[in-house]
């Protein structure tokens, strides 16, 4: 179970 | 969000905006590297690849969708309707170099060995060193229309505010992201001299003349 990377930063 | 952010991507819009109505409003490219441009539409495809698949916020949607779109209009219009209007005598810094160093970079330094974590890490060096061939041709011509670095003094701010955001988001959101901040920390350093000369020069009233 990994962390999902998110970019929530343009 | 907070206001560093908003703000960047505030500037970010701006310049933008002023970039296209200097194009449209003079009919004319003149002074305006269509490198840069075309680097800024490959960092905003790869940036946000994911926008159809990925939902964050409208606000983040929308945001994405307005550079996509925009910089391809903007090279659009600067290779074909203002074509004639273009520098590509002094346009002539060698982009192979950032996009072969770019992709160097984002096979060392990215959050995982997937296709959208490394084409969202090679989009942020690329984006920390597009704007050297517009910077690169100032330089060539000595001299630019105000218009010209208010355009690339907007796109500075956008990154440059992203640091105190940065900073803001490790304090209080326990948010840190290495990539982004080195690279955003190594583009705001290479407009700093042209931030100078913008500062002694435009908010003073003069022309901008470099030194």
């Amino acid at each position: 179970d990994e962390v999902e990377i998110i970019h929530d930063e343009l | 969000m907070n206001l560093f952010r908003l703000g960047g991507d505030l500037a970010h819009l701006v310049s933008i905006f002023i970039l296209l109505q200097k194009i449209t409003a003079n009919k004319s490219a003149a002074g305006i590297s269509i490198k840069t441009q075309i680097l800024y539409s490959i960092v905003y495809v790869t940036r946000y690849i994911d926008v159809f698949t990925k939902w964050i916020s409208l606000y983040t949607f929308v945001m994405k969708l307005i550079f996509i779109a925009s910089s391809f209009y903007t090279v659009w219009l600067m290779h074909n309707t203002y074509k004639s209007t273009q520098n590509p005598q002094i346009d002539t810094f060698k982009i192979r170099y950032l996009i072969g160093g770019s992709i160097i970079m984002a096979a060392i330094f990215n959050h995982k060995l997937t296709f959208n974590e490394l084409v969202w890490s090679f989009s942020i060096w690329l984006e920390s060193v597009a704007i050297l061939p517009q910077l690169f041709m100032l330089q060539r011509t000595g001299e630019a229309e105000n218009i010209t670095v208010h355009y690339i003094f907007a796109l500075g701010i956008y990154r440059a505010l992203y640091i105190p955001n940065w900073v803001y988001r490790w304090i209080f959101d326990q948010y840190f992201d290495y990539i982004a901040t080195v690279a955003g920390i190594i583009q705001t350093l290479i407009y700093s001299d042209f931030f100078y000369v913008y500062y002694q020069r435009v908010m003073k009233g003069k022309k901008f003349e470099l030194p």
